[in-house]
């Protein structure tokens, strides 16, 4: 799949800290996601909706990103700060 | 590991819409009408009771707010989220529903951009009560609006969420598959009793059988589940095949839709391509979607290419999929996908050697295994094998139903005649149903 704009990373990323598939982005360290995690996390979201797990932010992802939804956060953030831990 | 879920302890909840929509077509009565029937799905079906309040004390505050409104979940504008609800538990804000308003929310409308109010309240509600997002595509769970669910009026819960919301707080009694057969029908008042000559008001139903000392009328496994049915009544065992109740629930509690004076079904089977399941009786059948019949049921079993006369048997195969129908001593094989009956059918000797000739049902089991049920006996075939396996038949009661060994005399004895397993349960099967007062249910989805 072509390599996604520089946008559609930035509201991919945003979008799964918003819905519980990263850690929170934290504003102090501006902590960066390594891709190896950016990877994961997408294909965490993409079995959640029912894609194929790609782990690649393709057309079928962003656009289930942009369908309106629940505001919760589809995993409960204990997972995440296991994760960082 | 999701963290475990809250639930509300109490059962009466009290809500209130706070705020309404401001530029929205919906009215202030439309807006709270459907409040209140996407509360009512889901106390249907659990012990929960919602009532509208005016005061600010409500468990349930409702509000429509747009952007930033002073909780961790600012709206983004049409699209984007359209409304959160915050989990049961001690915080002031438990149970919250907030709406984005600066969505279109519509109600019964055409409108593909609008936003159906009743659906995204019944999912909203439903983290009130205590349920998370799910993946699963047919929850009303899943975070993903997928436009308007329906009528308010008919909407049912899809099977998934029904079982995830017994699980937190059981099943409202109306519901219940394993309620007291003696209990009345809400629906049908019963008939008023003779004046008490000091006899019980409602005597005890004659006609409940036992179920360690009968032979059955179907068997089938529905969504994992085993169900044995008898006359008017049903025994259910969880997917690791424990009994759910001792006691039998009534067909017509349950499974919603069956005409009152049928008094028994012939057989059973869930389909294994949309997962609906068929009842048969006589010259005619229904469809189940999850316990609720279709419209248009019942219809001829001819839509089968089946003869009249009625069938003994159905069940899938999980080695081909191919649904097999029984009748006397012959054996239809039925393709789900192309909804003919293969050709060379109906034929004589059925697949599997050793199984009698004739047969009360057969079911598909998760061991993968084929059983066939006749009498009080049944015979067991090993997935992908084409003989029964050795040392079968074997007691039913006993090995499904929680039963003692069958006594030679023990049909008519008072002793054995409940036969039910004590101490000498066999391993692997709860002496006990879980649920001894034949009261709650259980339902274990994993």
């Amino acid at each position: 799949a072509p390599a996604p704009r520089a946008e559609d990373l930035s509201l991919g990323v945003e979008w799964l800290s918003r819905f519980g598939y990263l850690p929170p982005a934290d504003p102090t360290t501006g902590q960066l996601q390594t891709q190896e995690e950016l990877s994961k996390a997408i294909a965490a979201m993409q079995r959640f909706g029912g894609l194929e797990a790609t782990g690649i932010l393709d057309e079928a992802t962003l656009a289930l990103m942009k369908t309106p939804r629940c505001s919760l956060p589809d995993l409960p953030a204990v997972i995440l700060s296991r994760r960082r831990r | 590991q999701a963290p475990a879920p809250t639930r509300w302890s109490k059962r009466n909840l009290s809500w209130r819409v706070r705020t309404f929509p401001r530029d929205s077509p919906l009215g202030r009565d439309t807006v709270r009408a459907l409040m209140h029937y996407a509360l009512k799905v889901w106390s249907d079906i659990t012990p929960l009771n919602f009532h509208e309040v005016a005061g600010s004390a409500a468990d349930i505050q409702i509000d429509f707010s747009k952007a930033d409104h002073n909780d961790r979940y600012p709206f983004d504008g049409p699209g984007g989220t359209v409304a959160h609800a915050f989990f049961p538990g001690d915080h002031h804000t438990a149970g919250d529903t907030h709406f984005d308003d600066d969505e279109a929310w519509t109600f019964r409308s055409a409108d593909a951009h609008g936003m159906d109010l009743f659906t995204v309240a019944v999912h909203e509600f439903g983290h009130a009560i205590g349920l998370s997002h799910v993946a699963a595509t047919r929850s009303i769970m899943q975070p993903y609006y997928q436009g308007p669910v329906g009528d308010p009026l008919r909407y049912g819960l899809p099977y998934e969420d029904r079982v995830r919301i017994w699980q937190l707080y059981g099943v409202r009694e109306s519901v219940s598959p394993t309620a007291q057969p003696d209990t009345p029908e809400p629906e049908e008042p019963p008939a008023l009793p003779e004046p008490p000559d000091n006899r019980s008001s409602t005597p005890p139903r004659k006609d409940v059988p036992h179920r360690c000392s009968t032979h059955f009328d179907a068997v089938a496994q529905i969504r994992g589940e085993a169900f044995f049915f008898k006359g008017k009544y049903f025994w259910r065992l969880t997917r690791d095949r424990h009994l759910v109740s001792l006691q039998p629930a009534q067909v017509h509690r349950f499974w919603r839709g069956l005409p009152l004076h049928l008094d028994s079904v012939d057989a059973v089977y869930e389909r294994t391509s949309d997962h609906k399941i068929v009842f048969f009786k006589g010259d005619r059948y229904w469809v189940f979607k999850d316990n609720t019949v279709e419209e248009g049921y019942p219809r001829p079993i001819s839509d089968f290419g089946l003869p009249p006369g009625g069938v003994d048997a159905a069940f899938s195969w999980a080695h081909n999929d191919k649904t097999y129908f029984f009748k006397d001593q012959l054996y239809w094989r039925y393709d789900e996908h192309t909804r003919r009956v293969d050709p060379g059918h109906p034929a004589r000797s059925p697949p599997w050697r050793g199984i009698p000739s004739t047969l009360d049902d057969a079911m598909r089991w998760s061991d993968g295994a084929a059983y066939f049920f006749r009498g009080q006996e049944y015979w067991k075939v090993l997935d992908s094998e084409l003989e029964v396996a050795p040392g079968y038949p074997q007691p039913t009661a006993r090995d499904w139903l929680v039963c003692r060994e069958p006594q030679a005399n023990s049909a008519g004895s008072g002793a054995g005649v409940d036969g039910e397993a004590g101490a000498h349960a066999r391993p692997g099967q709860h002496d006990r149903s879980r649920s001894e007062d034949g009261y709650e249910v259980c339902s274990c989805t994993s």
